[in-house]
C-alpha cells in the first residue's frame, strides 16, 4: 500500500538526519505512481502533487517522528477536499415534476441506474416515473420497462419509431396525469465525439430543462475520463456524476479526474447489479479507495 | 541517450506522458521508453520520422507478443497457417467479460462475419440474468441471420448452454457463439458459474469451448489488466476483443496484457453496428496510439 511504501522511504531517510526537499520529492514520486495506478488522469496527478508538495514541505512533516503518516494525512485530506468536501444531493423542483436526465457512454450503467434511482426516490416517499428514451440499442426499452416493473415504478411505453423528444413529451403528459412528481429519463449510450448524438442530447436537455443532468460513468474508466467528462459538460451542462460498478476492484481514480477537472459533484455510486445497489457518494471512502 | 540522438529530455517526458494518457501504465511506459533509448543510443542523428518509426515498431511488437488469432477465428480471417476446421463439428466460442463491455453486441458482429463466409451460426442466450438480455441477443441473431436458442423463464445458464449446444450438434451448426452475463471478476460465485458453464459445454461438444473470448472495453484503465489476469486464471482465455475503440481511448492497456499474459488480440470493436468489427492490426494500433 502507499502507506507502507512511504514508511519504507522515510525509514531509509531518517538515518541521514533532517529531511530535505529532495527526500520529500522521493515520497511524492510514490504518491504520483499510486495515483496513476489508480487511473487518476496524468494532468490531474501533476496538479495534485504540486498542491501537496507545498504542504509536505511544512514543519509538521519535516519535524515529525512519523513523517510518512503526515504525508498520507495531507494526501488524504487533499483528496477528500477535491472529491467534494460536502454532500451533494439531488436538486428538487419546488413545483413538480422534478426532471432528471441521465447521459453517458455506452454500457456505463444508465438504464440500470435509472431504475435504481427511481426505487431510491420511491422509498424516500416520492413518486417517480421512468422514461425510456433509448430507441437505438436492441431491446433497450424492454430492459427499462422490465427493471421499472421490478422497482414497482411506472414507466412510459414509447411508440416505435418515435424520437427521444417525442417520447419525452408524451411521457411528461402521462406522468402528469398519473400524479408523478419526478421524471427520470434514460437515454442511449453515446460517444462524446459523436457530433450527431451529442447534438441530440443537447437538444433533448434544452427541451427537458432538467433539474439534474447526471453523467453515468464507469468506475473503471481510465485516462480518457477527463476528455469524456469535459465533453459532456461543455455540451450538456452536467449537475452531477454517478459512478457505477464500484462493487468491483477498480481504484476509481476517474472520480477524482472528472470532479477536479469539471467541478461537477459526484452524487451517487453504483454498488451492484441489483436495484438496491445505489448509495450516496462518500468522498472519504473514495479517497482511501483511490490511494489503495 | 547516445550522442546525436534527436530526442531531448522534454521530448522524452512528452512521450512518457502520451503513453500514460493512452492507458499503457507506468511499468510498460518505462520499458518502451528505455527500449527506444537503446535503439536511438547508437551514434547517429535521428529525425523525428525515424524516432516515430522506431517507436511504432516497438509498440507493434509489444502488443503482438501474444500472437493474433488461432483456431476458428484464424480460419475466419484466412490467416496464413490458419488450418481448416470446417466439417469438424461445431466450434464453440464462449464470450465473457465484466458488465457492459460489449459482449452481446460483439457476438452479433462475429456472427455476421461467420455468416458472410457461409457458415451456419447459432447464438446461445447464456445470459439468463440481466433484464432483456435474451431479447437483445435475439435481435442480433435476426440481424446476422443466425439460429438462436434461449432457455425457459428463469433457466440456469449451464442448462441453456447444454441445450443450445445439443441443438447445434444435431443441426450441423458450424459455430456456436455463447453469450454470458456480465460479471465482475471479483465475484467468486459468478466466476464459478462460468467454470460450470464451460464444464457442461465440454460434455456436449468435445473440446468445447474451443475459444474463450474476453471482451474488454477500451475506455477501461488499469483494471482491464486485473480483469484479464483473473479471467485467464479462473476460466482460461484464448483471445481478447477490445471494444469501443471508436471513442478517444487508445486501449494502451493491451500492451501490458500482451506482455504479461501473452494473450492474442483478435479483433477491435469500432461501433455499434454489425460491420463494426475489424481484425486486430498491431501496426495500425501502434500508429493510432502515438497519434
Ligand atoms: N456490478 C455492477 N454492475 C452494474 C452496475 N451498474 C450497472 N451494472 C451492469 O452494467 C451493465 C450495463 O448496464 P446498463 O444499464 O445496460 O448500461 P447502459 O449505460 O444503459 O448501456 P447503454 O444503454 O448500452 O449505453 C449491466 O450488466 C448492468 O447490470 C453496478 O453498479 N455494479
Ligand atoms: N461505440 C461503441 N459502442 C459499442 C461497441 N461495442 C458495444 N457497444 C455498445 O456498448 C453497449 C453495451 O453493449 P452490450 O453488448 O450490451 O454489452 P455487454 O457486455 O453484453 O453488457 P452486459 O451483458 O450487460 O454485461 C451497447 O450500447 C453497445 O451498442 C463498440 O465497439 N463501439
Ligand atoms: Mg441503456
Ligand atoms: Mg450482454
Amino acid at each position: 500500500s502507499l502507506a507502507e511504501k512511504l514508511d519504507g522511504i522515510f525509514k531509509r531517510l531518517k538515518n541521514r538526519g533532517r529531511l530535505t526537499e529532495k527526500d520529500i520529492d522521493a515520497t511524492l514520486r510514490e504518491v504520483k505512481l499510486a495515483l496513476l495506478e489508480a487511473d487518476v488522469n496524468f494532468k490531474a496527478v501533476k496538479d495534485f502533487v504540486s498542491r501537496i508538495r507545498v504542504k509536505s514541505l511544512g514543519e509538521e512533516v519535516l519535524q515529525s517522528l512519523t513523517p510518512a503518516q503526515q504525508v498520507i494525512k495531507i494526501v488524504n485530506g487533499e483528496l477528500i477536499q477535491l472529491l467534494g468536501g460536502s454532500r451533494a444531493d439531488l436538486n428538487r423542483s419546488p413545483v413538480p415534476p422534478t426532471r432528471i436526465l441521465l447521459v453517458g457512454l455506452q454500457g456505463s450503467g444508465k438504464t440500470t441506474t435509472a431504475a435504481k434511482l427511481a426505487l431510491l426516490l420511491k422509498d424516500n416517499g416520492q413518486s417517480p416515473f421512468l422514461v425510456p428514451a433509448d430507441m437505438s440499442r436492441p431491446a433497450a426499452v424492454k430492459q427499462l420497462l422490465t427493471v421499472a416493473a421490478k422497482a414497482g415504478v411506472p414507466a412510459h411505453s414509447p411508440t416505435p419509431g418515435s424520437s427521444p423528444a417525442e417520447i419525452y413529451r408524451k411521457a411528461a403528459l402521462e406522468a402528469g396525469r398519473s400524479g408523478s412528481d419526478t421524471l427520470i429519463i434514460d437515454t442511449a449510450g453515446r460517444l462524446h465525439v459523436d457530433e450527431e448524438l451529442m447534438d441530440e442530447a443537447s437538444s433533448l436537455a434544452a427541451m427537458v430543462n432538467p433539474h439534474d443532468t447526471l453523467l453515468v460513468a464507469d468506475a473503471m474508466t481510465g485516462q480518457d475520463a477527463v476528455r469524456v467528462a469535459e465533453a459532456f459538460h461543455s455540451r450538456i451542462s452536467l449537475t452531477g456524476i454517478i459512478m457505477t460498478k464500484l462493487d468491483g476492484d477498480a481504484r476509481g481514480g476517474a472520480a477524482l479526474s472528472m470532479r477536479s477537472v469539471t467541478g461537477v459533484p459526484i452524487k451517487f455510486v453504483g454498488t451492484g447489479e441489483a436495484l438496491d445497489g445505489l448509495e450516496p457518494f462518500h468522498p472519504d471512502r473514495m479517497a482511501s479507495r483511490i490511494l489503495g | 541517450f547516445g550522442q546525436g540522438a534527436q530526442i531531448g529530455r522534454d521530448q522524452l517526458e512528452e512521450l512518457e506522458e502520451a503513453l500514460i494518457q493512452a492507458d499503457v501504465g507506468m511499468d510498460y511506459t518505462v520499458r518502451i521508453v528505455e527500449e527506444l533509448g537503446q535503439v536511438l543510443g547508437r551514434q547517429r542523428a535521428w529525425t523525428q520520422e525515424d524516432i516515430r518509426g522506431f517507436l511504432t515498431a516497438i509498440i507493434a511488437r509489444a502488443v503482438g507478443v501474444g500472437g493474433r488469432r488461432r483456431g476458428m477465428l484464424s480460419l475466419l480471417e484466412g490467416d496464413a497457417g490458419g488450418g481448416s476446421r470446417q466439417g469438424k463439428g461445431t466450434e464453440v466460442v464462449l464470450v465473457v467479460g465484466v458488465n457492459g463491455t460489449g459482449k452481446t453486441t460483439t457476438i452479433g458482429k462475429l456472427a455476421h462475419r461467420f455468416r458472410k463466409r457461409g457458415l451456419r451460426v447459432l447464438l446461445a442466450a447464456g445470459d439468463t440474468y440481466r433484464a432483456a438480455a435474451e431479447e437483445q441477443l435475439e435481435i442480433w441473431a435476426e440481424r446476422s441471420g443466425s439460429l438462436y436458442h434461449r432457455g425457459s423463464e428463469g433457466a440456469d445458464p449451464a442448462s441453456v448452454v447444454h441445450d443450445a449446444l445439443s441443438i447445434a450438434l444435431s443441426g450441423s451448426v458450424d459455430v456456436a457463439l455463447v453469450d454470458t452475463a456480465g460479471r465482475l471478476h471479483t465475484k467468486e460465485p459468478l466466476m464459478r458459474e462460468l467454470a460450470k458453464i464451460m464444464k457442461v459445454a465440454s460434455r456436449v461438444v468435445e473440446g468445447a469451448p474451443h475459444e474463450v473470448v474476453l471482451v474488454l472495453d477500451a475506455t477501461t484503465g488499469q483494471n482491464a489488466l486485473v480483469q484479464a489476469r483473473t479471467f485467464l486464471e479462473t476460466v482460461g482465455v484464448t483471445a481478447v476483443i477490445l471494444t469501443k475503440m471508436d471513442g478517444t481511448a487508445k486501449g494502451g492497456i493491451l500492451i501490458p496484457i500482451a506482455g504479461e499474459l501473452g494473450l492474442p488480440i483478435s479483433y477491435v470493436g469500432l461501433g455499434e453496428g454489425l460491420d463494426d468489427l475489424v481484425p486486430f492490426d498491431p501496426q495500425a494500433y501502434a500508429e493510432a496510439l502515438i497519434g
